[in-house]
């Protein structure tokens, strides 16, 4: 009766920038690997 | 938008490898969302075979990708937890196939307004915008449903919005993350010149005369009608669903007059197929008598049978009801065949007849369950928040039982959205007591269907969740999917049935109700869940790594080439490492790193004293040469005693 019920995977977080704040990252627009060494 | 040039375009069957790293439920779900390529565009993937560029799909920390095919060999692409959702799958692909985000096309203040203020600090970078050189929008409006679009509240620093649209009804509309919007598949079907999509057969709603090239068949005694109303039922049909006057057709066999074994075939144009296995889904309403039929039949062609042999696939046990059923059929056919409505009148007098609408064929597998739930708009409305509704239970071909439950009010840590969860729960004693537990690496699908009549613009909302056999409970030694009777509770249906229901997996974030009001996810009232159990245990191995591999360009020779003023490096055949410069309204930079500039103004002057100088060096060659000429001559006449004549005569 103590068991847990359910478990959110998602923890409220809605969308892949949310998810990425999360980590830590900061990213090119969000979420775009950019390479300055390449110039664009 | 996309980014202009060639050198970032894939091969429209891109190849990729599975790090070991990723979850085994993001794998799952990475091939779900190639499905949803292969079905809605030309792109396809392949696993990689040596290649020499290829993505590698890792377990990073968090969802990114590079823009663009970058020609550096293996191509890094992460799906970090949290980022196995489909629409986040696909928007980060779509980003490598060459897409950035809608947002920063180079129109896009005439579409939405940026709030700078609102941005958190040092995030302003994320709102930058290209010009119409480095990125095309090919010529397809802004598209505030794209899914590569951000929310209104990205990156804000407190609650107010930071993208504001122009229009204010698509404020709720940016951001979605449910699926390719019609626009994004116009975009990446123009970038990669596509022609046809890999897995998508035939789609029907009935509402041209031509009825999508279908016939009807030969030695029946009766025809389906092509009507947008029937006696009996049902009063329209179901793609429009009364939406719009004067349209709104579907299929009817009435079975009101005849006689019993009395038949009509209904038959598809040919069909090709590609992939050997085939799922058919379509609505039919029936109004007739309980012993009228509904039989699917192929007629296949092949050498032995050049005018095709009809082959029964399924009755539809549908009992008459007053509603649009949804069936799915799975085939499994390799030749060119057609498929084969049969509506038969049955024993006993009818008031109504069998209908059809919303036919769709694909290459791809059937959802093995269906959970309608009626009025669901009500029931969102009038559902006490954190309170829970379930599915009945499903019974899986592997033996396993589960159900999901919804939360159609929100909970109270998520407001406003509809929450999913997925539950393995017991079924009955002896099958149960065979199966293997816990239950291993079974990905557990939900869908909630957007009924629109055409398969490739529906916008689905799905998340899978998988069982991994050696998860444990909080705080506890217990395995999580463990038989639902050791780790589960028991509970009650309404009908006073009791069985075990083990612990729940999934999302309090699942839809947001104001989008659940979008689209066609509710159609006539009602709201359709797709659900599916697949054994995805195969992707616990590792991708097999090629044996051969095409040499990779060394890592990438722009790393090593420095182009000056703006120019930017790319690779010329894959071989060499070179510099294109760049270039304005009346100047450019030129040289092997851009290093010189030239203008029209250069140009013209360097014309100009060309001209003059090239005018002047050929006047002096002129001259010198007739003075010589003339000396020549002069000694050369004096030597023979010639006589220099003038003129004599005037």
């Amino acid at each position: 009766t103590s068991k847990i019920t359910e478990y959110d995977v998602d923890g409220g977080k809605e969308d892949l920038f949310e998810v990425n704040q999360a980590a830590g990252l900061d990213l090119f627009e969000g979420d775009i690997l950019f390479d300055e060494k390449e110039g664009r | 938008n996309s980014i202009i040039g060639d050198e970032y375009l894939w091969p429209t069957t891109v190849p990729y490898y599975f790090g070991d790293d990723l979850d085994i439920n993001a794998k799952g779900v990475i091939l779900k969302a190639f499905e949803q390529y292969r079905l809605k565009t030309c792109i396809d993937y392949k696993p990689w075979s040596g290649e020499k560029n290829y993505i590698s799909v890792f377990k990073g920390s968090g969802c990114f990708s590079s823009v663009g095919n970058r020609r550096v060999g293996k191509q890094q692409l992460s799906i970090g937890a949290g980022c196995d959702r489909i629409a986040t799958i696909e928007h980060e692909f779509l980003h490598a196939l060459g897409f950035w985000h809608e947002q920063s096309r180079a129109d896009r203040d005439d579409y939405v307004t940026i709030m700078w203020d609102r941005i958190e600090a040092g995030r302003e970078h994320n709102f930058n915008k290209y010009d119409d050189t480095t990125s095309s929008s090919l010529n397809v409006p802004y598209d505030y449903g794209s899914m590569m679009h951000y929310s209104k509240n990205s990156f804000r620093n407190g609650t107010e919005p930071t993208i504001v649209t122009k229009i204010p009804s698509f404020s709720d509309v940016i951001g979605q993350r449910m699926e390719f919007s019609d626009s994004d598949l116009l975009k990446l079907s123009r970038r990669y010149n596509c022609t046809r999509t890999t897995t998508f057969l035939d789609t029907c709603d009935f509402e041209l005369e031509n009825i999508c090239g279908m016939i009807q068949g030969q030695g029946d005694q009766a025809d389906w009608e092509r009507v947008s109303e029937a006696i009996g039922g049902p009063d329209m049909d179901y793609s429009n669903m009364g939406r719009c006057t004067g349209t709104g057709y579907f299929m009817h066999f009435s079975t009101i007059n005849g006689m019993e074994g009395d038949s009509a075939l209904l038959e598809s144009r040919l069909l090709y197929p590609n992939r050997n296995y085939q799922c058919l889904q379509f609505f039919y309403y029936h109004s007739g008598n309980v012993n009228d039929k509904l039989e699917i039949w192929v007629r296949e062609y092949n050498e032995a049978n050049p005018d095709g042999k009809l082959r029964m696939i399924e009755v539809v046990n549908g009992l008459p009801e007053p509603l649009w059923q949804l069936h799915h059929l799975s085939l499994a056919i390799s030749t060119k065949f057609r498929v084969v409505f049969k509506g038969t009148k049955g024993a006993g007098t009818s008031t109504g007849g069998i209908s059809l609408d919303d036919v769709n064929l694909s290459e791809t597998t059937c959802p093995e369950h269906v959970w309608r739930i009626k009025n669901f708009k009500s029931i969102m409305e009038n559902t006490p928040m954190d309170t829970i509704i379930y599915s009945p239970r499903f019974r899986s071909k592997y033996g396993y039982t589960f159900q999901m439950g919804l939360y159609p009010n929100g909970t109270s840590t998520s407001p406003g959205e509809l929450g999913a969860f997925a539950y393995l729960v017991s079924g009955d004693n002896a099958t149960d007591d065979n199966l293997t537990w816990p239950c291993p690496w079974m990905q557990i699908t939900m869908m909630l269907m957007d009924q629109h009549a055409d398969i490739r613009k529906r916008m689905s909302n799905q998340r899978s969740i998988t069982t991994d056999p050696n998860q444990k409970l909080q705080d506890s030694t217990m395995f999580t999917w463990d038989n639902p009777r050791k780790v589960g509770m028991e509970v009650e249906d309404a009908d006073g049935t009791k069985y075990f229901r083990g612990p729940g997996y999934g999302t309090s974030v699942y839809l947001t109700q104001a989008r659940a009001l979008t689209r066609d996810f509710i159609k006539g009232g009602d709201a359709i869940f797709l659900l599916t159990m697949e054994d995805i245990a195969h992707l616990v191995s590792s991708q097999p790594v090629p044996t051969t591999v095409e040499p990779t360009t060394p890592s990438n020779l722009c790393t090593s080439v420095k182009c000056e003023n703006n120019g930017v490096c790319v690779m010329d055949n894959d071989k060499i490492a070179v510099c294109r410069c760049a270039v304005g309204n009346d100047w450019w930079y030129y040289g092997d790193r851009c290093q010189y500039k030239s203008s029209n103004n250069d140009a013209m002057v360097t014309a100009v004293v060309s001209s003059v100088v090239v005018f002047a060096v050929m006047l002096v060659v002129t001259v010198v040469s007739v003075v010589c000429l003339r000396k020549k001559y002069k000694k050369k006449m004096n030597k023979t005693g010639g006589v220099t004549t003038t003129n004599m005569y005037a």
